[in-house]
């Protein structure tokens, strides 16, 4: 299962998206709007972010093993360009998460990957949260309930 | 509020 992640380009967000690469199957992309609305693209090549054309991303033409879903993150009062949701014919399930803040970022990316016991632990060590704020139904917490 | 709010599908086969 590879998931497409498409995180805003700031160095919060990107982080939470390696953190993503290096525990899942992850197709890690930034993005970055211009101020006349031009879209930067950049793709995570395990060592370095490499610049993705418009059109190889419309293509899909910038990776070997294609998507089975995409998590597209935006900041609030940013959307996402429509450009930049990914095309039918090479990923079918598209969702999206319209904030940047750690919590709920944590809580409904958590969600998303199922995440298991350890993972709920070791994203709220890493972002210094308590384990029942990013994941107040207790999911995957054997002694919660 | 839930935070599922930040949650949207935008797209299911």
């Amino acid at each position: 299962e590879v998931t497409l992640v498409m995180v805003p380009r700031d160095e919060a967000s990107l982080q939470k998206g390696l953190d993503l690469a290096n525990r899942y199957p992850t197709l890690l992309l930034s993005y970055k709007i211009g101020a006349r609305g031009e879209v930067s693209l950049h793709g995570w090549a395990g060592s370095e972010w490499v610049n993705v054309t418009p059109e190889k991303y419309k293509t899909g033409e910038f990776f070997r093993n294609g998507p089975n879903s995409a998590l597209l993150i935006e900041e609030p009062g940013m959307p996402i360009p429509e450009s930049l949701v990914p095309p039918v014919d090479w990923v079918e399930s598209v969702y999206k998460i319209s904030t940047t803040d750690t919590r709920p970022l944590l809580h409904l990316i958590g969600q998303y990957y199922d995440f298991d016991y350890k993972d709920w632990k070791w994203f709220a060590n890493r972002y210094g949260m308590d384990m029942a704020s990013i994941n107040p139904e207790g999911l995957n917490i054997a002694w919660y309930h | 509020a839930s935070d599922l709010q930040y949650w949207f599908v935008v797209r299911i086969p």
